[in-house]
């Protein structure tokens, strides 16, 4: 049986994608069987891991729209134990077409409940919004990831995204838990990204954790190779800090 | 008669936000009357020009769906020369709310051809999305200006972002053109972000802006204290790059 995490944050560009691809590929490193649901229509997390856009055959909107079976749009990726349900342009039709949809908000998880037993984890990357695809991400979820940009806006934010998560909890899910939340691009020679950090462990104390993810130019790299960090360059500092992360996931899970 | 540009780029966190009021500032700081507006629910526009997110009375939100009088809503900011009409969580809603309007996407433009001829430049800060409030916003603007990061990811979603601006072109602003491309959060000692300028401008050679925005603590905390960085830190290099953006923005406006 197993668990499902949205990762999301509505503000853009905090390392939701990253951690996505990276958390997700170190759990498989460490032998746990990984599912990543792309869920934005920029598809990063599926070009990410080097599944090529424009040769999805079936993605994340042909199960939310079409009715396609799930079980057949998962593909394997390069790293061993992970396997993604891609994304695309279609996505973005996806907000208009679901509005009308009775139980709109309930897609997503009648597609994450058919595959929750074939999978240990299964991670859901969202997109920079508080709309209807991410509203289904987290009423689909057990819990939820939240990475934090050690930047004033992304702080900024943290509100907002505390307000939408109670009123799915509240209407659509009353399961859902925060997973974590999780310090990212950090640097610690800058003064605001140390407010940040201690701000953040003020506000959600032991749900952070302990595990910060430094700003490293590798980590911005292996993309561009359709790689996890952990796959692109095993030594690094990036691939070290996800390691990390994933065994602080695992602990946290009772799971090691 | 003002010029109408939309800053967008569906890409989250590549720096529209920081363009928007940095380029406003400086270009108020050069003696132009510039309208800000904020058209995120996330409001970093609206905090990072110093107003109070919680004490906003009318947003862009109540001039989108409310009817409110977009005059009523201009507020003036602490730098001479720069107004903004202020943004709110109200505005999550606005995509739901506008689906079913008639002439769903020139809501945006009916409010700024009331406020055109008050300034000389009207920016429209965009949200990290392809829905109905940023197909607004590009409906309304006579050009769009799109920040590009020096990231993998954000160069990949450059042929999304041509699409959704040529359909707007098409279908709903004929006159809709590109204002310029602006490289931003450049940091010269990755080797990607070298790469990536090297894409961009080969991509669109001219319309890239000679200016290159460098990364700059500054510039990250310049919104803590709720002011431009021409105002927070007027000799820092974040300031210079702006500042000469703004001068490169006049000249090919013919506009200095
Ligand atoms: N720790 C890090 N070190 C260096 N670069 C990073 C790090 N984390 C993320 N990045 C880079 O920063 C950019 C933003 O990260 P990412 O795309 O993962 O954020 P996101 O929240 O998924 O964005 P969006 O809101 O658009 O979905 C990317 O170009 C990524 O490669
Ligand atoms: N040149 C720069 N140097 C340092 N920090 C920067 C720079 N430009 C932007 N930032 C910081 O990077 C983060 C992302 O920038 P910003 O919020 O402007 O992007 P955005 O595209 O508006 O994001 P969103 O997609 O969420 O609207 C912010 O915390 C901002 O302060
Ligand atoms: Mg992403
Ligand atoms: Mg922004």
């Amino acid at each position: 049986m197993g668990k499902v995490i949205a990762i999301a944050n509505q503000k853009g560009g905090v390392g939701k994608t990253t951690t996505a691809i990276n958390l997700a590929a170190c759990l498989a490193v460490l032998e746990k069987k990984v599912l990543l649901i792309d869920s934005d229509p920029q598809a990063n997390s599926t070009s990410g891991v080097g599944i090529d856009v424009n040769m999805v055959e079936l993605s994340t909107y042909d199960c939310m729209v079409n009715g396609a079976n799930p079980k057949k749009a998962v593909l394997p990726t390069d790293t061993p134990n992970l396997f993604i349900i891609p994304s695309n342009i279609d996505l973005v039709s996806a907000e208009l077409q679901l509005v009308n949809l009775e139980r709109r908000e309930f897609v997503m998880k009648n597609i994450v409940e058919q595959l929750r037993n074939d999978f240990d984890y299964i991670f859901i990357d969202s997109l920079p919004s508080l709309g209807i695809v991410t509203v289904n991400a987290l009423t689909a979820a057990d819990t939820v990831l939240v990475p934090v940009q050690c930047e004033f806006f992304s702080l900024d934010g943290l509100g907002l995204l505390q307000n939408t998560i109670n009123g799915v909890k509240q209407r659509l899910n009353p399961e859902l838990e925060i997973e974590g939340i999780l310090l990212s691009m950090y640097d610690g020679r800058l003064r605001l990204a140390n407010l940040v950090v201690s701000e953040v462990r003020e506000m959600f104390k032991e749900k952070v954790y302990d595990t910060i993810i430094h700003r490293n130019s590798k980590i911005g790299e292996a993309p561009n190779i359709g790689q996890p960090i952990v796959m692109y360059d095993a030594t690094s500092k990036g691939t070290i800090n996800f390691l990390n992360l994933a065994k602080e996931f695992l602990t946290r899970n009772n799971d090691n």
